[in-house]
């Protein structure tokens, strides 16, 4: 268990 | 024009203070329905999401929606010359790249204005969806402070874990490991002292303890805090900001290499 992932992969651009 | 009036001014400080760790430059939007912001941290992992109702204060101008650049350690340099019983007042002009905060004391015998330079931001905005979470704690505030600040003296991360026992902090680091469990109590004299947990399915993820202790800044603002889990989504905590709105701070789990 290393990195996380940023927020843009979770949640939409609008 | 814009006009906000704060009775309870304490209530600004403490927001600025529980995000201002997290964020160093935020975008401040004001339209009908509230004073909001968000705001990711610099490596974009955690975000944060304030909304401040407009019927939550007394006075509420806003003529057309507004988006004004801060950097919070300024508006918190501004804010700290507040006095904790001050009514706040938020002013600004059309066009203008200026805001101007108004401290005034109680019984009105102090009144002061600073102003202070708006700035440009670009910022992305993102698209938050309703989400249905797998399991939502919810437990007063500062135990789940003190379970953040203990644990992350033994480790970098913290594993969330929720099953039908109750939830479990785990860390593990050089020196040892730990496990802090909190299994539901609602027999508990007042309601903020309760531990809550709403289970659909059990769950378990990792995040970094760093940024767990950055959003317990904001354990001054309510008695209790809300942790929403779902795997595969990032962790929301959230603390309310009395009966006017919320802070939401969320942060993506650790995941496999």
């Amino acid at each position: 268990l290393k990195t996380q992932s940023r927020m843009e992969r979770f949640f939409r651009c609008s | 024009m814009l006009e906000l009036r704060l009775v309870q001014g304490s209530l600004l400080k403490k927001v600025l203070e529980a995000i201002k760790e997290l964020v160093t430059d935020a975008n401040f939007d004001c339209s009908a329905t509230g004073f909001s912001l968000q705001a990711m941290d610099s490596s974009h992992v955690a975000l944060v999401a304030l909304l401040l109702r407009s019927e939550g204060f007394e006075h509420y101008r806003c003529d057309r929606n507004l988006s004004m650049g801060m950097n919070l350690n300024n508006v918190s340099k501004m804010l700290r010359c507040a006095g904790n019983d001050d009514i706040i007042t938020l002013k600004a002009d059309d066009g203008s790249d200026t805001v101007t905060f108004m401290f005034e004391s109680p019984n009105q015998d102090k009144i002061a204005d600073f102003e202070m330079k708006l700035m440009d931001i670009d910022s992305e905005h993102l698209g938050i969806p309703e989400a249905e979470y797998h399991a939502i704690v919810k437990m007063p505030s500062a135990e789940f402070a003190r379970i953040c600040k203990d644990l992350s003296s033994i480790g970098d991360t913290v594993v969330i874990s929720v099953t039908k026992e109750g939830v479990k902090f785990s860390t593990r680091g050089d020196i040892g490991n730990a496990n802090i469990v909190c299994r539901q109590n609602t027999t508990v004299d007042k309601p903020e002292e309760a531990t809550i947990i709403e289970m659909q399915e059990p769950v378990s993820l990792t995040f970094a303890l760093r940024y767990m202790n950055s959003f317990t800044k904001a354990t001054p603002l309510s008695n209790t805090v809300t942790i929403s889990l779902s795997s595969e989504l990032p962790v929301v905590v959230e603390y309310k900001v009395a009966d006017m709105g919320y802070i939401r701070f969320y942060l993506a789990p650790k995941i496999e290499d």
